[in-house]
């Protein structure tokens, strides 16, 4: 049921009035007991920042500075409370960065700010704040954005993780290729049954679901690009640590396995319109180390290719993967010691970090570009089902 | 309403100062 009584659009300015002491019920019914996977799923994307937004408008209107800090407050506590509630569901967080980020983009496309009110209609300037100017509140809520991304992609990781090495190390897709195991050595799951292994598939369909959680939150698209990125330098770190811990990882098949998986995940990223976003080059180490496994490693001008290839790895980690390097047929062989010796003169002079693991839990610095919205404000209607019927649309 | 109108700044407390004021004071007491 539409909560007021009908009036033309163009009546409204675009503001919902609400009394000082239903604050409370509005955070409680929009923010705190707001199920993303319930009622939220069918509101248009962004809608609780609209109406938030469209609250402090109306604050605003009535010059009641009080009012606007109180409401600021609220809202921005209320996110956080949710966020320590819920933050481990992937979901909620999502949702509230989307919405945050939204709100914060209303904060600067109304503000009357001209760098923000380039692309607005003549009737979006007519809606910018009158009396206060929030430029220190968009602080916080830029530093209440970047808290709830970094817990975003904690919780993508947390549910990441567990697959990584299995997805892209063990389970072997390509027939045929590795059917003979280094000798040995054992395969780890070779005695589990496939059930509950996960596969390059599962990564997929994970990627997928994450990417299509985003979009329906209408999360900015700039936004999801830096999720992915960080997705695919974990999945990439995770995989290529494993390599460089376990022997039996370090075989041409291996290489040849997961050229495979990159290839597929690099797929992905075509189909989703996302190969300009940088989440390729996160996967260079682990593609430079797959190459490295499979090239001739023999004589001068192999350590020559070798050393001009791996750019993007540590001279701690193609010795690793060289040493590691195990034959699993008959035209393969170990890597002599000579010739390991002769990359690690040609890399002396490289002024690089001795590190051989990449740094699993390191976070690209996030950026929330602006991204005004064309919706006009006057046009926004309150579903029944979000239990909001104390405001008036004005 | 004039385009270019003088707005008042308001002060905003950091993310952590806005967390003492806890508005969730009567249902987090024990």
């Amino acid at each position: 049921h539409p909560v007021n009584i009908p009036r033309r659009e163009k009546d409204f300015q675009g503001m919902l009035e609400y009394k000082k002491e239903d604050e409370l019920k509005l955070v409680k019914n929009l923010i705190l007991e707001l199920k993303p996977r319930g009622v939220a799923v069918n509101l248009i994307p962004g809608l609780p920042a609209y109406i938030l937004f469209m609250c402090l408008r109306h604050a605003d209107y009535v010059n009641d500075d009080q009012k606007v800090r109180s409401l600021l407050t609220s809202v921005i506590n209320s996110i956080k409370k949710i966020l320590k509630k819920r933050g481990d569901d992937f979901e909620t967080v999502s949702f509230w960065l989307s919405n945050t980020c939204r709100f914060l983009h209303c904060l600067k496309q109304y503000s009357g700010d001209d760098q923000f009110m380039k692309h607005n209609t003549p009737k979006q300037n007519d809606h910018c704040l009158s009396n206060f100017d929030l430029a220190e509140y968009r602080q916080v809520l830029s530093d209440l954005a970047i808290q709830i991304y970094q817990q975003l992609i904690k919780c993508m990781e947390n549910i990441l993780q567990p697959m990584i090495v299995s997805g892209m190390l063990e389970h072997e897709t390509i027939q045929g290729v590795s059917g003979v195991k280094p000798t040995g050595l054992r395969k780890r799951t070779s005695s589990i049954a496939d059930e509950g292994t996960y596969t390059l598939d599962s990564i997929i369909r994970q990627l997928n679901t994450f990417h299509s959680i985003m979009c329906q939150h209408g999360t900015d698209p700039e936004l999801i690009k830096q999720v992915v990125k960080q997705q695919f330098y974990i999945i990439g770190a995770v995989t290529l640590n494993n390599l460089l811990l376990r022997k039996d990882m370090c075989s041409w098949s291996k290489g040849m396995q997961i050229r495979y998986n990159v290839s597929q995940l690099e797929e992905w990223l075509r189909d989703k319109n996302l190969m300009t976003c940088g989440a390729k080059e996160t996967l260079e180490p682990l593609i430079q180390a797959a190459q490295l496994l499979q090239v001739k490693k023999k004589t001068d001008e192999d350590a020559e290719a070798i050393c001009s290839m791996c750019n993007a790895l540590s001279t701690a980690q193609i010795v690793k993967v060289l040493n590691l390097y195990t034959p699993v047929n008959a035209f393969e062989e170990r890597v002599s010691v000579l010739f390991i010796r002769t990359i690690q003169t040609r890399l002396r002079d490289r002024k690089e970090s001795p590190q051989l693991l990449m740094d699993t839990k390191l976070i690209y610095p996030v950026t929330f570009p602006f991204n005004p919205s064309s919706l006009a404000l006057e046009t926004i209607q309150i579903p029944g089902s979000l239990n909001l019927a104390f405001l008036t649309r004005v | 309403r004039p385009p270019s109108r003088i707005r008042v700044l308001l002060k905003a407390p950091t993310l952590e100062e806005m967390e003492e004021m806890n508005i969730f004071e009567d249902e987090e007491s024990p």
